[in-house]
């Protein structure tokens, strides 16, 4: 329904508009519908602009801000409807150092209302876990897991 | 609801029974060389949830999920996953709140038979997608990012940013 | 043929003049935090190599190329880019087999109009294509990979994968 | 024309069959034309199977498996027919340490044919440069080059 759907527009882009300057340290964005006669075929725009940047259109956004903006319009639907769980399957490959810091932190405060389950190469990300699976095909081809204590 | 754990039999490269237990407030994280197998573990908990396209799970056929050798072992005939939820805070949907858990298990057979499972008895495949129905697990939801496919609400056009938006609601 | 120098002034986020020298045998590494103007490097090697698609070039019109502005500084009116090659070994196309370096420039101003020239002698744009026609420079062949396009050579159609084994042809 | 496409291909072929398996350490893999009455329209398949898995479709490689036949590809085409520079994006992006390794090591063997430009936020490949731009904007919104020298 109409008033159902412009409820959840509002949340998400409120939250949107709160998370997306925390990862970006800085900057702001936002969601926009468009223009339509009626709410029931409206669209959803982005409108992203990282910090010291013009407004200008998300196309030119590199590849990790893309990443970034993403993450950032995930996880506020994220906080406005939790899930059972979260899967991130390497979201952290474009990002730099300090993106990644951002990332993991921002995850960290959302432990207590979800789980995370997440897939990575980033050695940074690892830091923050709390348990570990390793997977690896010592039989080649054939997969096993082995639990890594991480308290170690 | 909470992921407790996850099971693979015969799935994609895992041909060995394997369990995982999940971190339940915390993040559990998969680590492992290029080819290992971290992705398919994504594609266990998508299809034991209902997803139908071979493709979404990098297969050609349904068939693909199920172990298909390596150079030490022979195909298998079946493959199995099990998802079970912890239902504690009682945050299932109406129908399995009086549940402290729910396993839901889905099992394809070479012979193309399916067979879906919720707390062992036997269902359809529409009754495996209940417990996570109103959630962001959901269909092709927010709360699971494939690989490579983190930027898509990025690169998605209005209208289609507006269907994750219908899920959310 | 070597790549010796690229100059940029007015590309994208390279507001002032901006000089690369390349290593003539041998790596030159490029890294630097996210959106600070990495692939922006590659789409000014594209653009000079006379790229006309604005979409491949990450924008939605070709004037997305010249400087738009940031927080301290105004847009700027014209985009320029030039690469210089040092045909040393001599194995520029015969065209231009006697020249000892090969310098391509184009410009574009805000207006629209476009400027092309080879060793400061003005051209056409299908002059400043030329000078890498015969190598896998040329076009959108295999020696340039842009950001999160690397496998698709392996997502591409048989077909697709002709069109790349031709331009080796 | 039918026959220089010919010509192509197998040496093209010849390279990728050499190249799989240095950088898989073992595997192998080939170029296939696929069936068609005339040379002329025939398309190019790829045949890939990295060491111990069985053959199967390129689609059920994992990520860092389909960048790293690309890549192997890409090289095949490069050391066919040089071109006055290579020049890689982030291609290393979905690979893990060892396999990154692979990578720089081959490009390192391929410096006297070419040049080679490598964009990437991987401090492995970053200790095979001879020469190392940074791009900062430490005026936000504008790019300036600063050339670190690497001997130090
Ligand atoms: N039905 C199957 N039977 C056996 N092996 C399979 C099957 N389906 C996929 N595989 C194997 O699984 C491997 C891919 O696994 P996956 O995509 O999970 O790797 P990954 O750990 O995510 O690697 P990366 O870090 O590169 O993303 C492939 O090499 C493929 O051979
Ligand atoms: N015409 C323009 N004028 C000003 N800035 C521009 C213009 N076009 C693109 N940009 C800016 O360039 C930035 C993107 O740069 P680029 O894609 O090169 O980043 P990058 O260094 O490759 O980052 P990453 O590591 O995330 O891939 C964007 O933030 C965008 O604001
Ligand atoms: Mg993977
Ligand atoms: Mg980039």
């Amino acid at each position: 329904s109409r008033r159902r759907f412009k409820e959840t527009f509002d949340a998400v882009n409120e939250k949107f508009q709160e998370i997306f300057p925390v990862i970006f340290n800085g900057g702001e964005a936002k969601l926009v519908l468009t223009d339509s006669q009626d709410l029931l075929l409206a669209g959803v725009d982005i409108v992203a602009q990282p910090p010291g940047k013009k407004l200008q259109n998300l196309n030119l956004l590199s590849g990790g801000e893309k990443a970034l903006t993403a993450i950032a319009l995930i996880f506020s639907f994220f906080l406005y409807k939790p899930s059972p769980f979260c899967l991130l399957d390497e979201v952290d490959a474009p990002l730099d150092d300090a993106n990644v810091g951002r990332f993991t932190r921002l995850i960290q405060n959302m432990t207590d209302r979800s789980q995370f389950i997440i897939i990575t190469h980033n050695k940074r990300t690892m830091e923050v876990g709390d348990l570990l699976y390793g997977v690896t095909m010592e039989e080649a081809g054939v997969s096993k897991i082995v639990s890594v204590n991480l308290a170690s | 609801m909470r992921l407790k754990r996850l099971k693979l039999n015969g799935f994609k490269s895992f041909c060995d029974e394997t369990v995982l237990d999940f971190e339940q407030n915390g993040i559990t994280l998969v680590v492992g060389p290029n080819g290992c197998g971290k992705s398919n573990v994504v594609d266990a908990i998508r299809w034991v949830l209902g997803e139908q396209s071979p493709s979404f799970l990098r297969g050609q056929a349904m068939g693909d999920v199920i172990f298909n050798g390596s150079a030490t072992r022979k195909p298998v005939g079946r493959s199995e996953v099990t998802i079970l939820f912890d239902n504690v805070n009682g945050t299932a949907p109406e129908k399995y709140r009086d549940y402290e858990e729910i396993a839901v298990t889905r099992r394809l057979y070479r012979s193309g038979e399916s067979e879906y499972l919720i707390n062992k008895i036997p269902c359809r495949l529409m009754d495996i997608r209940e417990p996570v129905a109103d959630t962001g697990a959901a269909g092709r939801s927010y709360s699971i990012v494939e690989q490579g496919r983190v930027d898509e609400l990025i690169t998605a056009s209005p209208a289609e940013r507006r269907i994750y938006m219908e899920e959310a609601a």
